[in-house]
């Protein structure tokens, strides 16, 4: 029981080294189980060093640095335990432009052997998929969906996304 | 892969929806409260999601559609999904496996793999270990993002629990 | 101590019926003392109806629901006590283009008496100021903050927004 | 009205700046980490914010500029507010109110008033009933609206609490 969170935690551990590299071009991340003595009990701390600053305890960093740094520990743990199918519901919500598009890059990775399906309100994460389904409650709390072409992407739900 | 989705009957979705998903990179755009994060839950409940919490429920029945302006309540809620078995990883000798989950308001509760009706424990069994079963982490909610920075140690704890 | 609270929680209650009507266009939104007899301690349910749909518990609606909700409380609460000025850091983050504008409404609504100072990685928000601060790490971990025109708002802070 | 900020040596501003705020609405943009939060949390700290969850530090001199690859770090963090008090929101007898706190690595702390040195109390007093003290509800902090719908009845109490 207890070796098998410290195995596992070891290889997510390993995993974060390459995830987080993807997620900031740099900088560092490391997790350490706080109380050796009591695995089993013991919180998880997590200390990251963007490129260019100083490492620091992750509440102190900003929002968006914190999603990326959690991206990043999700999709080291997702290495572990690969999936046929990975849904993500609107995690780049604290995003800018770049962190956007270096989480796209990782999506991109993982997607050459895994289906995934992602709702977002962002613009440029829609603009990189491969299907799209508008999701509509034109009739008062009933929910209607349906697929689009991408040239219709900008009119069609220009309402849900910005 | 998931193949097919039909919803009947299940939180937002009062009248039977299909969604044909396709390989690569499936993207859902829609307003607030239409019901994206619904087809999430639609997922998670199929695939044998008990937990009130991780459905946003507070009860097993509030899952079926409750009527709104534009219609009455439904009686039950059905999701079927389909998946792309041709690589085994589900242990059952179909190329493509259906799993359906029916839920009555009187409680009354129902599931089939491949037409053959079986247990909730048959549905876990199935996926257990796949990746898609309790733990596994290719369903990222609202929210969950910040589970894993919470300052609430045993919710940071859980997330790396799951995964052992 | 306890009286306090109750007046307060009473007036609250009072201007969220105006500032929910205002963020949802119709509806109704119900804030509780679940415990009435022992309310220092009691918790406090929220309970909403969108319009067109059914009455809930908060935990039971959608993302972007949920902020314009807790918008509609954090205004109603503001009406207590106007402030001279009134900062928002990203709270329109989960929000469509739809409750965007709704959103913007309520701030214009209140800044004829108060100043706000406004953190936005929102297009739509961003285009609704009267002045524009941009702020960048040209170099690792330096601020810097420079004031600039709303003709240069697409390329200047392309980077920052979507 | 806030009508001036100035900012140096306070988290990453590592070097003095200052911002010109206007009436109306104010829009600050830019990408992430690169310090809009930080605004934000140097205005509550020279209002008075002891709080090290609420300024996002773990100790008191964390706000420190802590140093860079560009710059070495700073041996004081210090900020001035200027405040147009012509409607006498503020109970001292002039029109702009000047508010300046300074803290040393050492711990040593300066806070003044219109460049007369007070102590912190006199600050909190200063504020005190005027919106712009403990318990506004004029800062909404990044993550503040999710301690509204926050499952943690204590958490969402507390913003209650704060306004009565
Ligand atoms: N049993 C039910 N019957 C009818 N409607 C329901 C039921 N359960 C949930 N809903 C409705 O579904 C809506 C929420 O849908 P959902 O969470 O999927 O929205 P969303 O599209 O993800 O929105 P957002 O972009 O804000 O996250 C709520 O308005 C809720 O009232
Ligand atoms: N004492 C300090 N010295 C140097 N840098 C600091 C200090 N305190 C905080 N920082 C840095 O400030 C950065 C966070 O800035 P801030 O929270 O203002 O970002 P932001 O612009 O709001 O970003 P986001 O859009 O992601 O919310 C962090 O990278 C952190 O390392
Ligand atoms: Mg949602
Ligand atoms: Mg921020």
């Amino acid at each position: 029981m207890r070796d098998e969170f410290l195995k596992s935690f070891e290889q997510i551990r390993k995993n974060l080294e390459y995830t987080f590299k993807r997620a900031f071009g740099g900088g560092e991340c490391i997790i350490e189980i706080q109380d050796r003595n009591d695995i089993l009990n013991s919180g998880i701390e997590i200390i990251a060093r963007p490129p260019g600053k100083k490492l620091k305890n992750i509440n102190l960093l900003s929002g968006g640095e914190r999603s990326m740094i959690a991206l990043s520990i999700i999709f080291a743990i997702f290495m572990r335990k690969i999936s046929p199918f990975c849904l993500l519901d609107e995690v780049d919500a604290a995003l800018d432009e770049a962190n956007v598009k270096r989480f796209i890059t990782l999506v991109e990775d993982f997607s050459k052997n895994t289906q995934f399906i992602i709702i977002t309100h962002n613009r440029i994460t829609a603009q990189h998929g491969d299907v799209f389904f508008g999701v509509t409650m034109q009739d008062p709390g009933i929910t209607k969906v349906f697929s689009f072409k991408p040239d219709y992407l900008e009119d069609t739900i220009k309402e849900g996304i910005y | 892969m998931l193949k097919k989705l039909l919803i009947n009957g299940f939180k937002s979705f009062a009248y039977k929806t299909v969604i044909d998903f396709s390989n690569g990179i499936n993207i859902i755009v829609g307003p607030n409260g239409c019901g994206k994060s619904n087809i999430i839950d639609a997922i998670r409940w199929v695939l044998g999601e008990q937990g009130t919490k991780m459905l946003r429920a507070s009860s097993g029945t509030d899952v079926i559609f409750g009527g709104s302006d534009a219609a009455p309540p439904a009686s039950y809620a059905e999701v079927s999904i389909i998946i792309d078995n041709s690589a085994k990883i589900l242990n059952v000798d179909f190329d493509d496996v259906v799993v359906t989950r029916k839920l009555f308001r009187s409680g009354e509760s129902y599931f089939y793999i491949n037409k053959r009706e079986v247990r909730l424990k048959d549905i876990h069994n199935l996926f257990f270990d796949t990746g898609l079963g309790k733990g596994s982490y290719s369903i990222i909610q609202q929210g969950q993002i910040d589970a894993i920075l919470s300052s609430n140690p045993a919710e940071r704890r859980a997330i790396f629990e799951e995964a052992a």
